[in-house]
């Protein structure tokens, strides 16, 4: 006879957390790392505080047997959170400020979870977290995680006076590593994390002492992203109902206006009467059968102003141009940022970039660097929707470029919703809107290099005659 | 200031649907189908039966304006639900039975909830569920889920007499569908899960009224998977910590022999010397440290003998031979079950087959045909392993097969856990033994071809002359 049971999101991402980037020791210190990193530019950025983040990495000398244990710790000047935040922020799954219709790194409510719940089954220990606000009190945490029931459990909590004003957050816990195996991976998301936040100190201290110091070269901060609201293309019954739910206004016209993003009064009483909804009916005393009729008429309305992208925090082509300079040294540079497009009512910026020559090694192929959110996405390349673009798309000949050729290719998405094909943030899907983007942006740039090569062709040329 | 909040699991797959597989309304009615079968399927093999699937999409005509709503019908005649989990089983997401350590199709406990959440959010409209389990009664119930909170809403329930004692479940629901752009793909899948379930009669009726009817070719059932118990290479804090939450043994050697797939008395005795943890210790008074002992010294133990795979249910080297020649009818057919392996302290058994010449096309390129857990998998075939194999890991000119010839591959996996990248259940990552085990499947059957195909070169060399 057959035996049901639920079980809690905790349970569900551990039981499944090679979903989510915790396959072994080695992938799950990067995730660890990048997760939390992730969490700290997140939370410096949408207070425009200019980060400074903090990671160590120290091995932990032990008698249990444990080869691999060591202890993580993540340090940055960020916002802080409240002391009743702290416990669920780092010990419920499924929880967080990121669940809003905004640009940040974080999406899902899980990563810092995950990498607090991999330290806690490989070793068995707490997780100690110190936060501020900058306000007269510093609290610390020592929690471990109630995986069956998805709920912190606070083993000490204490309260300091804040006398430095000291804003940030420290996370700190023991954890297995495969250290010497992750090194490289590690080391390249930082420097491509500063690629694309030059406005951030990071500084990395290895198991060996060893500092890894990327130091902001800029003081400059993008505009932050902006909360804003769902545009009619993103729209379904769902949401719908959850917005009649909490709605206070009291006939649609101003129902259509006040809940989606560049819809005013004309636009409001036009979609009704497209979609055969009386606009002076009260949000409250709509039927399901007219909710249907307003989910269907936004699908199929064609004079929505298209979403408004200023919500968005892209790169900049100036930005992106001087972190490949930094970094790569090339002999030539281009980069190109998109007008704004869009997707499933979600806006996205898509920029893009490439470089020749310099500190660019001839590999037989193009490397390529992928970026979503301001995140580095390190893995998979041979599943992103980038990789199918530069390898299936681009018409390289065309452009005069081979695969000898010492050459980079950037692409960097942002978006409310980046279409992540899991939740362990690798790879992007190939949305055909997000795909076809991508594509004119690396025609762009390439169009660009090939006038330079051609030149430089015919200058050597022209040298040896 | 930042606003936080939880968000219930259904709210999460809500939000990410995309990752579920449900991105748009041609991949939806897949997904929803594929779902929706695959439970129909396990709901019959766990149970001995014989399965009979009936699939039904008809075309909804509508008033509402939605160009593209369909009626959804799965029957089968398995074992049916019991009245007071129908609701959790089709309302609550992470709410199932297929969380034991058994090899079944299932095993996130979220697809036919994913399927009934689509249909509600693109058409407002409620599930219908009319299941028994033979005995007296048949039971209906009407629902919808609410996401939010994720449980089920009961709109109505009704109780029947069950005069034929009648067995099996039966779930209907309108939903938004693209057909026409996922026929080709619907109609694949139905042919791929009848090459690898012989034994079930599949009906599916099409939008069109056409019958696509693939009765069973045998009456044998392969033997069921069964559940089993962990092996301590598999083992965390977490494992460790549970068990010794339920554990009724009174002492460590016990423990180890009850909670543990085959470890006898020598070994536990063995083992726990070898750990330094004393066997005759109560599992209740072990220490934090002893856990991690416990846990580290089975990682490193290597005297435990490998997991036993006979609780898994292969497709068996006759029968998948035996459905290739049926479809395709090829000139010629090589199969090869491995021996078991495992990973991560699960086993797993590798099938792989060949198939050269008859109906099999020539594209330029090596047909690949998926599978795992008699599941076919039709999307991100390059983001496979399998692919990867086969692309990157075969030499098959050694063999003498080139591109061109009309060559199929096909690649089973059974495991009691499939190691997919997403949830939905698409592609699978490629661990180290997994990868090996089907490099080394695929070379044997590559020999066997490559000996025929010189054989046959070699007669028409002597015909010729
Ligand atoms: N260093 C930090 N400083 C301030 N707040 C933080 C920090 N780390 C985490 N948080 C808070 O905790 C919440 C949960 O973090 P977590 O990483 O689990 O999820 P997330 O970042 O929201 O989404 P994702 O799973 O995509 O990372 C965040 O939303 C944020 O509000
Ligand atoms: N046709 C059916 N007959 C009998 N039981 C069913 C049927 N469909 C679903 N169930 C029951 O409902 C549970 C939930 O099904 P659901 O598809 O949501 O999850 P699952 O099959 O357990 O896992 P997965 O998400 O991998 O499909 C199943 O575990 C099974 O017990
Ligand atoms: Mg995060
Ligand atoms: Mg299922």
């Amino acid at each position: 006879v057959e035996v049901f049971e639920e079980i809690s999101p905790a349970d569900f991402f551990y039981r499944n957390r090679d979903i989510a980037g915790f396959t072994n020791p080695s992938r799950a210190i990067y995730s660890t790392i990048r997760e939390l990193v992730e969490n700290s530019l997140d939370a410096c950025e949408i207070h425009k505080i200019l980060p400074d983040v903090y990671i160590r990495l120290l091995k932990e000398s032990d008698s249990s047997g444990e080869p691999n244990k060591y202890r993580i710790r993540v340090e940055d000047n960020g916002s802080g959170l409240p002391s009743d935040i702290v416990p669920l922020a780092f010990g419920q799954v499924l929880f967080g400020s990121k669940y809003k219709l905004r640009q940040t790194r974080g999406t899902f409510g899980l990563g810092g979870k995950m990498a607090v719940l991999y330290g806690q089954i490989t070793t068995h220990s707490e997780t100690k977290i110190i936060s501020s606000n900058g306000k007269s009190k510093i609290f610390e945490f020592h929690l471990m995680m109630d995986i069956k029931n998805n709920k912190p459990e606070i083993l000490k909590k204490e309260t300091y006076h804040n006398n430095s004003k000291w804003h940030g957050t420290i996370i700190e816990f023991l954890t297995e590593a495969d250290y010497t195996r992750a090194k490289a991976k590690i080391l390249e998301y930082l420097k491509q994390t500063a690629i694309v936040a030059p406005y951030a100190n990071i500084t990395f201290v290895d198991p060996k002492g060893r500092f890894y110091k990327f130091d902001r070269f800029t003081t400059t901060m993008p505009r932050p992203s902006i909360e804003t609201t769902p545009h009619p293309h993103g729209v379904d019954v769902e949401t719908i109902k959850r917005l009649v739910g909490i709605t206070k206004v009291k006939n649609m016209k101003d129902f259509m206006r006040e809940h989606f993003q560049r819809v005013g009064e004309t636009t409001a009483i036009k979609f009704l009467d497209f979609s055969k909804v009386d606009q002076k009916r009260n949000p409250l005393d709509i039927t399901p059968e007219e909710i249907v009729l307003l989910v269907n008429g936004m699908k199929n309305y064609n004079a929505f102003l298209p979403p408004d992208a200023s919500c968005l925090s892209p790169l900049g082509e100036e930005s992106l141009k001087t972190g490949i300079q930094k970094e790569f040294n090339p002999e030539f540079i281009a980069v190109h940022q998109r007008k704004p497009s869009a997707y499933s009512g979600f806006p996205f910026i898509i920029e893009a970039g490439v470089a020749y020559g310099g500190n660019i090694p001839r590999t037989g192929n193009i490397l390529l660097y992928r970026f979503a959110n301001k995140i580095p996405l390190l893995f998979d390349e041979a599943s992103d929707v980038s990789w199918k673009v530069i390898h299936n798309m681009v018409n390289w000949r065309h452009y005069k470029i081979s695969a000898d050729d010492p050459l980079a290719v950037f692409t960097h998405i942002c978006s409310l919703k980046i279409p992540y094909k899991t939740v362990g943030k690798e790879f992007i899907a190939d949305r055909p809107e997000v795909e076809r983007e991508i594509l004119n942006a690396i025609r762009e740039v390439a169009r660009h290099l090939s006038i330079y090569l051609s030149r430089k062709n015919f200058i050597e040329k022209e040298r040896k005659r």
